[in-house]
């Protein structure tokens, strides 16, 4: 495979801000801000995988955090061990060399590189679940070529981070 | 017009990235 582009992390960002709203989930999903919170990640990946992000899982993400931060970094961190976990326990893959998302930083100043980073991780669970990859993908071939090809870029990222 | 060529070369780019991903996941060739 050759060697994948330089992704900017804003454009990331905003790209797959605009994919995240694909999934139709119920709370608000417009803006950075919108996803400090963790709650919409949490339900994206229970769409992607409700037997494993169940409702057991998803009651652990406190729906109602408002302006606290510190709430919203609990949650946050949840929202990343989930998709860790779910990388090593469903998928059987290891992301190795992947700089993670630095949950502060984003539940606290809503550093939009850092949600780029962390919807990266989401998109990887999407493309490689059993269930619905397939619709994921022919979702993403429906969008804007400009989405697609930064989805492209960052898919190819995780790919050569990926290991067995 | 370059841009139309540019323009047509990149979504062959991604069509055939996302229909090689597809074929990986199942199974298929195409």
């Amino acid at each position: 495979m050759s060697t994948p582009e330089a992704l900017d992390r804003m454009e990331l960002c905003e790209s797959l801000l605009t994919w995240v709203q694909t999934f139709g989930v119920e709370a608000p999903c417009k803006t950075v801000e919108d996803l400090t919170n963790g709650v919409v990640m949490a339900q994206a990946l229970q769409k992607i995988d409700g037997a494993y992000f169940n409702d057991s899982w998803i009651g652990r993400i406190k729906p109602e955090v408002g302006d606290n931060w510190r709430l919203k970094i609990s949650n946050l961190k949840k929202v990343l061990k989930g998709i860790l976990d779910y990388n090593q326990e469903v998928l059987g893959l290891h992301i190795s060399d992947f700089t993670l998302p630095d949950v502060n930083l984003l539940g606290e100043h809503a550093d939009a590189a850092e949600l780029g980073r962390m919807l990266q991780l989401i998109l990887g669970c999407a493309v490689n679940c059993e269930q619905k990859q397939v619709e994921y993908i022919q979702t993403i071939m429906m969008m804007e070529e400009s989405v697609q090809h930064v989805v492209m870029t960052a898919i190819q990222e995780l790919m050569s981070k990926e290991t067995p | 017009d370059p841009n139309i060529k540019a323009g047509a070369a990149n979504e062959g780019v991604l069509a055939n990235f996302f229909n090689s991903l597809l074929s990986k996941k199942t199974g298929t060739s195409g």
